[in-house]
């Protein structure tokens, strides 16, 4: 109930950071942040924060050092998880790159618990959304930029250089692109829900094979302050599945292809939509938008008796998705059942990186992206995480599994993996998003 | 840098991914756990 405390999602930050350099106040100081466009407020340490390790390690605001330093006072808390930075709203002078933006409100933090941000080498966060999402109604950094006629163009670009062996990290442009970091022409996309950048995103492909998940649309956001990229379980277990990255064994996955799969291929091979045949079998209720468990009694195959719960309505979902995927591959029944077992071996933890064979990298699928009606691919190079080289070196998937019911979801959330290959513009007076590939 | 073409440049610098970050990641995504929600997370 708390108007001030709000919601921003803390990220993998600690997986592969990008951040630059700002500074606050009047003699300047200076503060690393990253700068993300999932979140809306500016928070930096405060030299008054004394309670968490963190702020020892990291720059902090000193108002009084601040000639054009401006009392607020409104106090504000960002939670992440189990914790929360809190800590109050200032005003002082920002600058970004040359541009000074006059008594922007920022928040300074008191409190920051938890390990993430003692170990994190950025101080705080700029944060690049709408003002819609900003704690305590705060006017971003980038609204008043735009305001005071800061900048030429109502628009920002992000370019993430991928290359392990150049140091540069990247680049952000205020008020235009840069050409020198891009090929070819923009693909844009209308921000379909002002807050995150979020657009419309058409279906994904695993080695130029139609996952058929997001045929119908599903939502996607450009997020540069996650470095991975998270999208719905049904489709991360198929990329699981492609890549040999392992998952939970989901016993009820198990249990709804071997008891109801073949059911389940005859109605969909009735042309029945995928979303439905769940609640025609009865394993899930349909409410017209979802499936929602029955939560009754049956008998599964060992004989013992279970509850028909969120969990097998879920996995029968994903089941019909999978199956209904290979049927427009025209694969045989016992290919497409033989195809739905093996997925239920890959199912993620929700946002949790999966481990993967790094002899196997240059042998995994393309996955494609279908945004604004234009093919984006990704390569193996361009999502796996590898640490360390040769014998010792050990490789992570960039791909996480969340769920997001709907009507906000399905739900595609594309971090640092998506924008370091395509060079992404935020056009924030057209109210939209741009992609194209990076240089 | 502003570049007389009316916009301005910030370089960004990066950090790789290593074998101590990538703890500190595992321990925040252990320490976050029942409390996260979805819900929360896009403020639904």
């Amino acid at each position: 109930n708390d108007e001030n405390a709000d919601m921003v999602p803390l990220k993998n930050y600690l997986d592969a950071q990008y951040y630059g350099d700002i500074t606050i106040g009047t003699p300047p100081q200076k503060f690393t942040v990253i700068f993300d466009t999932g979140s809306s407020n500016l928070w930096i340490p405060s030299t008054k924060c004394y309670l968490s390790v963190a702020c020892y390690f990291h720059s902090k605001y000193k108002a009084s050092q601040s000639s054009s330093y401006r009392k607020n006072g409104k106090p504000a808390s960002i939670r992440y998880g189990t914790g929360a930075i809190s800590g109050y709203f200032s005003n002082d002078d920002v600058k970004v790159g040359d541009i000074v933006v006059k008594e922007q409100e920022f928040i300074e933090a008191t409190s920051e618990p938890g390990i993430t941000f003692l170990l994190a080498k950025f101080d705080g966060i700029l944060g690049l959304g709408f003002k819609e999402i900003s704690v305590g109604n705060s006017t971003p950094v980038w609204y008043n930029m735009v305001e005071k006629g800061l900048v030429k163009e109502p628009i920002f670009s992000f370019w993430l250089n991928r290359n392990p062996k150049d140091p540069e990290g990247g680049e952000i442009v205020f008020g235009g692109v840069d050409p020198k970091h891009f090929k070819g022409e923009h693909t844009f996309v209308p921000v379909t829900h002002k807050g995150y950048w979020q657009f419309d995103m058409g279906d994904l492909q695993i080695a130029g094979k139609p996952t058929g998940y997001c045929a119908k649309g599903c939502s996607a956001i450009a997020d540069s302050g996650t470095s991975l990229l998270t999208g719905p379980s049904t489709v991360i277990t198929m990329i699981n599945h492609a890549i040999g990255a392992q998952g939970i064994v989901s016993r009820e996955c198990k249990a709804v292809v071997d008891q109801y799969g073949k059911t389940m291929l005859n109605s969909l091979l009735a042309q029945e939509d995928p979303k439905k045949v769940c609640s025609q079998i009865g394993v899930c209720a349909y409410d017209g938008t979802q499936s929602v468990s029955m939560g009754i009694q049956s008998v599964v195959d060992d004989g013992t008796s279970g509850l028909l719960n969120q969990a097998m309505c879920s996995a029968c979902e994903m089941a019909a998705v999978w199956m209904e995927s290979e049927l427009t591959q025209n694969q045989t029944q016992e290919r497409i059942l033989a195809y739905a077992a093996e997925l239920c071996d890959h199912i993620p933890t929700q946002n949790q990186q999966s481990a993967v064979d790094c002899g196997r990298v240059s042998s995994m699928p393309i996955v494609t992206f279908s945004i604004g009606g234009r093919s984006f691919d990704l390569t193996p190079q361009d999502y796996i995480f590898k640490i360390g080289e040769g014998v010792e070196s050990q490789c992570t998937s960039g791909f996480t599994a969340m769920d997001i019911a709907p009507p906000r979801g399905p739900l595609w959330i594309l971090g640092d993996i998506f924008m370091g290959p395509y060079h992404t513009v935020f056009d924030y007076g057209k109210g939209r998003v741009g992609f194209a590939k990076a240089a | 840098e502003r570049n007389g073409d009316g916009t301005i440049r910030i370089g960004l610098k990066k950090r790789k991914l290593d074998r101590s970050n990538r703890l500190a990641s595992q321990l925040f995504l252990k320490n976050r756990g029942s409390h996260w929600s979805p819900k929360h997370y896009f403020r639904l």
